[in-house]
């Protein structure tokens, strides 16, 4: 219960240097044009992947939706043996894009592509 | 973000967490055929995507919870053949060719429509028009407007596209061989007013070129076919196991 252990550590809840590079989720706007894809993509025409950066904390709270495995794993580094690296930070739910494109053959094409864009953050 | 290097931003495409960027980049076309973007995309076909678009998706291109689409992709496909039939009277008739073009076991299609024009307007005439499928017997049902709502037709010529659902004479064309999916319509308009026996204006078939009606497919993308297909083309087999390798774009 990551969330009762936090309660329990009054310090814990202040922001350290460390704390402001935990793993979170960080917006990066691009053009496809800047993509070099603009000759085929017509809308839209930017796209905010965004990614996930950061230190997984020592202690995983409930927010970051990580497995016991991952609750583990970094007990494990903390504990037993430091050569096991912490859960990492990656993504955790995905949003979708639409997409209008032109193809070689000259028709259009209105395309949903899945897990496009990144929406939270996890430490697996 | 913007002003960043063009590597850097090539190097966001490599990015392990954001796979499908990289299925994307598999699908940039290398070669474009015959024709500038531009030309390739124009005029009401183009319209009528980028309305759909707007109806479907926001601004910063994600879906909109309450489209109903009932696909995840929907295809226009333009005639690349059309024969201009010879008529006399008020009729103006013209064969149109498409290819479906969809890929088996990676596309399902689950609804066909065709989108054409009802109203043309020419220099002196004003052409009503229907579209009839190939094997559609007898003479197409026209029912032009009465004379009192002429000019409303006219003013209104934007909103005169209709878009009509030929799901059911489409699909045995979508799962035979890539050579069978050939879809005919017949493109077929009549002159409003009085019969008088005169030639075709002028100008009939490049306005018609124009407005050439179009096919919309909606196609849903199998997730699975295509999966099936990304892994036969990164998996290699190879005497000491299977290797990861990566497509040459």
């Amino acid at each position: 219960q990551a969330g009762n252990l936090i309660l329990d550590l009054p310090s814990y809840s202040q922001k350290t240097s460390a704390e402001k590079d935990e793993c979170a989720l960080h917006s990066f706007r691009v053009s496809f044009n800047q993509l070099g894809w603009d000759h085929w993509i017509i809308a839209p025409h930017r796209y905010n992947p965004k990614y996930c950066k950061g230190t997984c904390p020592r202690i995983l709270r409930y927010g970051y939706n990580s497995p016991n495995h991952a609750i583990v794993q970094n007990f494990i580094n903390q504990l037993v043996d430091q050569s096991v690296p912490r859960p990492s930070c990656v993504p955790y739910k995905y949003s979708p894009i639409s997409v209008l494109m032109i193809e070689p053959s000259g028709s259009i094409l209105y395309k949903e592509y899945e897990d496009m864009i990144a929406e939270s953050c996890t430490c697996r | 973000e913007e002003g960043k290097e063009p590597a850097a931003l090539s190097a966001l495409a490599r990015v392990p967490s954001l796979p499908l960027i990289q299925m994307l980049l598999e699908q940039v076309p290398s070669v474009w055929p015959c024709c500038h973007r531009k030309q390739l995309a124009s005029g009401q076909p183009l319209r009528y995507m980028l309305n759909l678009y707007q109806n479907v998706a926001d601004r910063a291109g994600r879906p909109r919870q309450n489209r109903k689409l009932g696909a995840n992709a929907v295809r226009l496909v333009r005639p690349f053949a059309k024969t201009r039939q010879p008529g006399a009277g008020p009729w103006y008739m013209q064969t149109l060719d498409y290819h479906l073009n969809i890929q088996p076991g990676m596309e399902h299609l689950v609804r066909a429509t065709v989108v054409y024009s009802k109203t043309l307007l020419l220099a002196h005439a004003q052409l009503f028009c229907v579209v009839q499928l190939a094997g559609e017997a007898g003479v197409p049902k026209l029912s032009p407007p009465r004379r009192g709502k002429r000019n409303a037709l006219v003013s209104s010529r934007m909103d005169s596209w209709e878009e009509r659902d030929i799901t059911s004479h489409s699909l045995p064309w979508a799962w035979d061989s890539k050579k069978s999916q050939l879809l005919r319509l017949s493109h077929v308009c009549i002159r409003l007013g009085p019969d008088d026996g005169s030639e075709p204006e002028v100008g009939w078939e490049k306005t018609a070129s124009l407005n050439d009606p179009f096919l919309l497919l909606y196609l849903n993308d199998t997730r699975k076919g295509l999966r099936a297909k990304m892994g036969k083309a990164s998996l290699k087999e190879t005497p000491d196991g299977p290797v990861l390798s990566r497509k040459a774009r």
